[in-house]
């Protein structure tokens, strides 16, 4: 294996890997663009599910999305978490990376950021991620992440409350155990980070 | 979610990701793809990793930044790979995530833990027109 260039991506995303490469050979040559217009190819195509708008609803259906762009050269770092309302991620990311001196942007702010870089604000939402979401929400939320509340996360919907914390001391070593195990959420190619 | 190495002709490396996170999270919840060493991490004097998966649990080990310093000190790619997911797994068994890892000068390998196997798509000098391959590599 090996000869440069080279783009390696995760998964069969195989025209986001072409378009990276074409970048890289008949376009501009830079890395970090041509990284870029192949994370953006995935956005649009929203990717098994897993990349850009109307996937992955969080417990109040709504999309918001990570991104990252590193520079190996310079150890420049470009990225946006939980951005809310605005489609092109890989896009604010190098906002970042190129207009600011910081690392990562998040949530609510970061999408003020990128409105004051030129972006569409724009729901995230659409008929799938929706009706994801209600089926979720008629399966009494399950699976979620909460742990050490009540109501019983295992059961039933929130808003949950803590429990107090002798209650949380009176953990059994066995469900301790259970704490590490992950198989619940069902993560793989359709659901994952 | 995309996790990407690119690297050109002279060696420029950089890695970087996008994604809509894991389902049903708690509002606020961010994944590991944007964490630097975890989602992705690049350096040009040794190569690159970017990585896929459970992010709640992955982001906790920074498994790029463990793979491209694994390759620092000679593993190769797929070496250092399965040293980033074998820490992770030790903890968390049932874990699920993949990483792929390159070498500056364009050698590959990936590793994964909790899936079958996992692919990844690579397009280099290899091969005229640099047409894409999708790979398997066995969980």
């Amino acid at each position: 294996s090996g000869g440069l260039p080279l783009v390696a991506t995760t998964w069969g995303f195989t025209n986001a890997t072409l378009r990276a490469y074409q970048s890289l050979t008949v376009g501009a040559f830079d890395p970090i663009e041509a990284l870029v217009e192949g994370c953006s190819v995935c956005e649009r195509e929203q990717c098994d599910g897993t990349v850009g708008f109307g996937g992955s609803p969080d417990e109040n259906g709504e999309t918001t999305l990570d991104a990252m762009l590193m520079d190996g050269k310079t150890m420049d770092i470009g990225a946006v978490a939980a951005l809310r309302d605005v489609k092109h991620a890989a896009e604010v990311a190098k906002h970042v990376l190129r207009n600011t001196k910081h690392t990562l942007l998040v949530g609510s702010q970061a999408t003020e950021f990128a409105v004051m870089m030129g972006f569409k604000k724009e729901s995230l939402q659409t008929e799938a991620s929706k009706s994801m979401w209600s089926a979720w929400q008629n399966n009494h939320c399950q699976p979620n992440f909460w742990k050490n509340v009540i109501p019983s996360p295992s059961m039933s919907c929130g808003p949950y409350e803590p429990v107090s914390a002798n209650a949380i001391h009176r953990t059994t070593p066995s469900s301790a155990e259970n704490l590490s195990d992950r198989s619940a959420y069902d993560f793989g190619q359709y659901n994952h980070d | 979610t995309i996790s990407m190495i690119v690297i050109n002709e002279d060696k420029h490396v950089v890695a970087g990701t996008s994604t809509n996170g894991a389902r049903h999270k708690i509002p606020g919840r961010v994944g590991d793809s944007p964490i630097p060493g975890a989602g992705a991490y690049a350096d040009a004097e040794v190569g690159a990793a970017v990585a896929t998966g459970d992010g709640d649990v992955m982001m906790r080990f920074l498994p790029s930044l463990l793979a491209v310093e694994a390759m620092r000190s000679g593993l190769s790619p797929a070496e250092a790979g399965q040293q980033a997911i074998g820490r992770i797994a030790k903890y968390y068994p049932s874990f699920v995530g993949g990483i792929v890892v390159v070498t500056k000068d364009g050698q590959y390998g990936a590793a994964c833990h909790g899936m079958e196997e996992f692919p990844y798509s690579v397009a280099d000098g290899t091969v005229a027109d640099g047409d894409v391959r999708v790979l398997t590599v066995k969980c």
